[in-house]
């Protein structure tokens, strides 16, 4: 565990938590695509099924726990909850589009051709691509709440923030996987956009809008 | 071979 992981993963955790705030607090989910967050619970629960097998540490433990419950909640607000308050007319990316491809991809190219392995990698391919369906929601209503935007920045600085931990580990450790960078890669490279508006929009104190 | 050592990540 070095800093840029630690630090990575409260990013995570603290994005998380604020899109739970968010939708608690206004009551509302309008803007957050329900399949990007089913995505991600989707994510959650196929990576950590190794709680049952594998014990790493108590820091672990706990985090993968709150990473499951918190997003099953958020998908639980969204889908049931706070039904009547989603935007389903603009959250409509084709989601097997992205599950089907990352699915036959997790059985071709891993490390180790055994159930929880291929799910490991399923769930690794699968988080570079699950924003998607929350940025095309955005590119397509123009616009994101500002309470939007930070939880988006929060998630992007979380990747970032793991190249940062992977160079080290590979420095210090001298430890690296290739599926892990390549896949954390991608995922980060898809928030370039999004970073360039959120500092030359949001920090500027304007709301995220695209250009028409 | 320490492939699974990425597993130890969140």
């Amino acid at each position: 565990m070095n800093v840029f992981r630690l630090i990575g993963d409260l990013s995570h955790l603290l994005a998380i938590l604020i899109l739970l705030w968010k939708i608690w607090k206004t009551r509302s989910c309008s803007g957050i695509s329900g399949k990007s967050q089913f995505l991600f619970a989707l994510v959650f629960t196929t990576r950590y099924l190794d709680l049952f097998t594998n014990f790493i540490s108590p820091y672990n433990t706990f985090m993968k726990i709150v990473y499951i419950v918190c997003s099953c909640v958020t998908v639980y607000f969204i889908y049931v909850k706070f039904k009547a308050t989603y935007d389903s007319n603009h959250d409509t990316f084709r989601v097997e589009f992205l599950v089907v491809p990352v699915g036959g991809l997790a059985f071709l190219v891993n490390h180790d051709f055994t159930p929880l392995e291929i799910l490991w990698t399923f769930s690794i391919y699968l988080e570079s691509v699950a924003i998607l369906p929350q940025l095309f929601m955005i590119s397509k209503t123009g616009e994101a709440e500002t309470i939007t935007s930070h939880y988006l920045f929060a998630l992007g600085a979380y990747r970032a923030l793991y190249i940062v931990n992977w160079v080290y580990r590979y420095y210090f450790e001298g430890f690296f996987d290739l599926i892990a960078i390549v896949a954390g890669c991608v995922q980060t490279i898809l928030y370039c956009d999004f970073f360039y508006l959120y500092i030359t929009k949001v920090l500027q104190g304007k709301k995220l809008s695209l250009p028409a | 071979t320490g492939e699974t050592d990425s597993h130890d990540e969140l």
